[in-house]
């Protein structure tokens, strides 16, 4: 059990530092072990740097990069050993127009492998769908599900 | 094992019956704000065998019945049913078919059923078919509402419990 | 002391009751003191209802009605006490377009009585500014502020 | 006791001195992720008297001073300074002028300085001027990134001190 989690560790920790600065543009991070006796008795820890930036701890960052750091760590993780599916529900609530753009880039890129279902508000990101499902509430309180196309998806869901 | 259909009816605000296809690899869910959308959610996670009423934003299980609006009674049946493709890498006992449904139901008495290509089974069978295809319901497949900045400011020991996932 | 709470939480109570259903187009909500000896040291309760909805634990609403919920709060809060000014940092975020559109007026509203400085990544709120304020970082890791007009901070803030 | 001007200078990623004339009613601050908006709440809330760091995102005091970029050196010190409108409801102390400005300095060795209108002050004196205005750092005139819902999701009793806030 040890072997397998620094193995995956190992080649989480590879992946993670192949997909941060594909979504920050640059800068780098990885994981660390913390010191502990028994790696499964420890913890991992974060060390990020965004593009220009000195390294910081993971607190000093904003809102926008420490949603982009985590969405780095899942896509490593799904690199590593993709599940079926992902499901996503507003993970670009916080990022910025630029950062959608390359978030959505490299979900269209994984979803070659995986199955990707995101709910979002956002309309860039609404343009990477495959089909769109627009949930409706005409009679209050009761959830219906239309299928729509992009513009009529940003206009529901504006 | 993608996700083909999920079959929703009397769960949460889906009091009339409602049907999401996923063939596609990417599928976006849209719609104003308390409209329905994270309720999906919910209902795939209960499906797959989801046992705490507060991980679904509820008081009691019972809550993930709908409850009613202006214009509808309560119901008294939830019922969820997720369709997935089977590949090669699903679970032994389902490689004989090529789709397998996982449907999950409670009744506003509290009984409540499983079952796995409309036979009967127990929750254990449930959650024993998603063992180890990474697609539990605690996994880093399914990023809920609000929590994608929890894993960076979680505590270190619980950073290591979300990489032993993919272990 | 304690009448002084109890006053001015009739008063807060009375506008959370206006501001709701102005935020929500409808719907109703209150505030209830909890059962306690001593009110100071009892908690406050929020009983909402969205329209078309039956009364719901405020945990069973979804992320944006929360966050609507909240809203109506600090403004009734506001209406009742106002504070010279008053700073939002993304509480926009998890809100679709015709709910920014209503946060946006009431704001408005409440401008001329009060300051509003507002961080946002949303165009439509950026609407509604006086003056822009664009924060960049050109040299990486620096930051400089910049006047903008609209056009630029839709651009800049994307 | 509206906002004037907000001046900052070394103090978190505002390496350089920089400006925000806030005089009309309605200002709005934007720019992409990671630019520093959030840093400008921190910057009223650290000159206003706030002594928690971890309130500011940062584990030490130290945090809040310019800690370097790429093309740059660490700064020596950090410094804020409020501009304020004095206006009737203003405290009593400060009537006699049109404005009030408060500063706050921190440098690397740890000292730290508080001034009203230029003149030397103790904290206290600070956190005296804002007392009853509801300006204080904890009031709800100021809402933090990520903690609008926190309002709704507080315990009951959490809720109380909000609304004593306002009495
Ligand atoms: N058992 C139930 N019966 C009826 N309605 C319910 C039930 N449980 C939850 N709801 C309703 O579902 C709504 C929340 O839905 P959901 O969280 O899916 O919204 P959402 O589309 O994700 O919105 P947002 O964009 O704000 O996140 C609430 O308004 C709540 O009243
Ligand atoms: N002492 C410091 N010295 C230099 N840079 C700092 C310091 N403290 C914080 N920072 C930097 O400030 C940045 C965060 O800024 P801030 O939180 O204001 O961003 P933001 O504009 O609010 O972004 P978002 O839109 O994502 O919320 C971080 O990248 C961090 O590295
Ligand atoms: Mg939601
Ligand atoms: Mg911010």
């Amino acid at each position: 059990c040890r072997e397998r989690f620094v193995e995956t560790f190992d080649r989480v920790n590879e992946q993670f530092q192949q997909v941060f600065p594909r979504l920050f543009r640059g800068g780098k991070a990885r994981l660390v072990l913390t010191e502990a006796e028994d790696v499964l008795q420890g913890g991992v820890e974060i060390v990020a740097q965004p593009p220009g930036k000195k390294l910081v701890s993971i607190d000093m960052m904003s809102g926008g990069e420490k949603a982009l750091t985590a969405t780095s760590l899942i896509f490593a993780m799904f690199l590593v050993r993709p599940t079926p599916f992902c499901l996503l529900d507003e993970v670009d609530a916080p990022l910025d127009d630029a950062n959608v753009l390359r978030l959505r880039e490299l979900v269209k890129e994984l979803s070659t492998g995986s199955q990707f279902i995101i709910i979002t508000h956002n309309h860039n990101t609404m343009e990477i769908a495959d089909r769109l499902f627009g949930v409706t509430m005409e009679e209050p309180g009761i959830s219906k599900l239309v299928s729509v196309n992009l513009s009529e998806a940003q206009r529901v869901a504006a | 094992m993608r996700i083909k259909r999920i079959d929703l009816s009397g769960f949460k605000s889906f009091c009339d019956p409602a049907s999401l296809d996923l063939r596609q690899p990417v599928s976006a869910v849209v719609g104003p704000n308390g409209c329905g959308k994270s309720n999906v959610v919910d209902a795939l996670r209960w499906a797959m065998g989801e046992q705490s009423a507060r991980h679904l934003r509820g008081k009691t299980m019972e809550d993930v019945i709908f409850n009613g609006s202006d214009s509808r009674g309560p119901s008294g049946l939830a019922e969820v049913s997720v369709t997935f493709e089977v590949d090669p890498h699903s679970p032994v006992a389902v490689l004989d078919y090529s789709e397998v449904t996982v449907t999950r139901r409670l009744h506003r008495d509290g009984s409540s059923e499983y079952l796995i290509n409309k036979l009967p089974v127990r929750l254990r069978d449930i959650t024993n078919l998603f063992l180890g295809t990474g697609v539990g319901t605690k996994a880093y497949s399914i990023i809920e509402q609000g929590r994608v900045g929890l894993i960076v400011s979680a505590k270190p020991e619980e950073r290591r419990h979300f990489i032993e996932e993919a272990a």
